[in-house]
């Protein structure tokens, strides 16, 4: 957004990891997120929230961080690798 | 309206209030979670009954870390949350932050009737709303007036009914919960480069930056974040992610985020460089004596959370810089025994987001709670269980591992 500081970013991809919208850290994959991945992150956030959808870490956005919630995520996140799928 | 996909079996519902708010007796607190239960009753064939027996709804008030991997964080931020049915032996428990200054019918403190209604919500089976008026929406919206006279949003009635059906009429179809979609997966991690073994190695440098702990051996750093999960079991290679390092650079001795400008600093050696983010700005290295350090290295660099000065230690000495005025101050170097309960040659030192600081040396460290300058008991710990996610051998130690996190290195995702 207006060039939000690299604490904000790292406290917002903190923020998003909580409360559903990027997968948790996973230490065994080595995985990397992408900016496009974090944009579409904050986007899902902004929807839900009823923001302008602008996938950016703008002031509204960064407020709306703040504010006092629920501490259950707003995404569930289904374990990765988990398939629906069953060996017969 | 979202459903969680579980749902009470039955119609009747028992609850029991555990404690009450210090800002409220416990006969308002009773009232206020009554009225807010009967919200829900008054839109659907549910009734709730108060007990003193083992309730359905369980309701506490409580603070900090509690064991259910949902730790209250003080004022503001987290309010409450709540189990949904079915879900554990926890099913049904809400859980509201006793350190909020809780209110009701103003715009003074958080409302507890508004997010007890909200809790409640999950508590029978609904998940987060993103309807402009529901009470379900995961934000705090300020007090909701009068609880005798508050409804429910329709969003809220329409999907409390489609799970327990309407006051006076059939109950309808329960419909089939709709499950957001999880983002695909990234792409499987090429071949690895060997690399040392977070879980048997001593550290060379440890910093907080940016909120996260980095830990560095060699030319790799491991990285952990706030909320103490470790990003990878894989080290990053230092000139990967750190541009401007020199690339034969065997290994880094301190690292520290500044406090005047966010910059970072890295030292090895009788030399510095400074960062600016990932970038290394312009004119580095520069010799350590910069600081007024006549040493031949420094062992560890931190930024104390509770004066905002740098220290810098080596050997058993250490020195305080202020970074505002560039300089050492005075009566500087101390001996490092005034930390006390740690060994001389540290590995580094970290101050983390909370104020607590870290000790690091060898397998081992130490935690000073605040701003105590003695190390609390049953320390030293290790630092492969505690930091490194590394699996536990040999009988239980102790652990300050976060909730959630099985000491034998699992780790555990809540899902639907």
């Amino acid at each position: 957004g207006g060039n939000p500081s690299a604490r904000d970013i790292s406290k917002g991809v903190d923020w998003l990891t909580r409360y559903g919208y990027l997968p948790p850290p996973d230490p065994f994959s080595a995985r990397q997120q992408t900016l496009e991945g974090l944009r579409e992150a904050v986007k899902a956030m902004q929807r839900v929230a009823g923001l302008p959808e602008t996938g950016e870490l703008d002031d509204a956005t960064v407020r709306m961080m703040n504010k006092p919630r629920c501490s259950l995520p707003d995404i569930i996140m289904r374990p990765e690798g988990r398939s629906r799928r069953n060996k017969r | 309206y979202a459903l969680s996909g579980s749902v009470w079996d039955k119609k009747l519902l028992t609850w029991r209030l555990e404690n009450s708010p210090n800002t409220m007796s416990q006969d308002v607190s009773r009232t206020l979670i009554g009225t807010a239960l009967a919200v829900w009753s008054k839109e659907t064939q549910l009734q709730f009954r108060e007990t003193r027996e083992q309730p359905d709804i369980r309701v506490e008030f409580v603070t900090g870390s509690h064991g259910d991997g949902y730790p209250f964080d003080g004022q503001g931020g987290t309010l409450g949350h709540a189990f949904f049915p079915g879900v554990g032996e926890r099913a049904g428990e809400t859980h509201m932050d006793a350190d909020e200054s809780w209110s009701y019918n103003t715009e003074e403190g958080t409302d507890l009737f508004a997010v007890a209604v909200h809790e409640f919500g999950h508590s029978l089976g609904l998940y987060h709303s993103s309807s402009e008026n529901s009470i379900m929406k995961p934000y705090y919206q300020g007090t909701v007036g009068d609880p005798s006279r508050y409804r429910l949003p329709p969003d809220d009635v329409d999907g409390i009914q489609t799970l327990y059906g309407q006051p006076d009429s059939g109950h309808r179809p329960p419909v089939t919960p709709t499950r957001r979609a999880l983002p695909p997966r990234g792409p499987s991690p090429g071949p690895r480069l060997p690399f040392p073994d977070r879980c048997s190695t001593n550290f060379d440098a440890i910093a907080n930056i940016r909120g996260e702990a980095f830990f560095f051996k060699n030319r790799y750093f491991w990285r952990v974040q706030s909320s103490r999960q470790l990003v990878s079991l894989n080290p990053a290679h230092l000139n990967r992610f750190w541009l401007g390092l020199p690339p034969d650079l065997p290994k880094l001795d301190a690292v520290y985020e500044r406090t005047n400008d966010s910059k970072i600093v890295f030292i090895s050696g009788t030399s510095y460089w400074v960062f600016k983010d990932t970038l290394v700005e312009p004119g580095y290295p520069r010799p350590l004596a910069d600081f007024g350090l006549n040493t031949d290295g420094v062992d560890a660099a931190f930024v104390w959370k509770h004066n905002g000065k740098t220290y810098f230690f080596r050997k058993n000495l250490f020195w305080r810089f202020d970074e505002k005025r560039g300089q050492m101050d005075s009566g500087y170097p101390k001996d490092s025994s005034l930390w006390q309960g740690v060994p001389p040659n540290i590995d580094d030192i970290i101050s983390w987001e909370n104020g607590d600081t870290y000790f690091f040396k060898g397998t081992q460290y130490w935690k000073f709670q605040g701003g105590n300058v003695e190390a609390d008991p049953g320390y030293p710990r290790s630092t492969a269980l505690n930091w490194m996610y590394c699996p536990l051998e040999g009988p239980a130690v102790p652990t300050d591992a976060p909730e959630g996190r099985d000491q034998r290195g699992c780790s555990c995702t809540c899902t639907d």
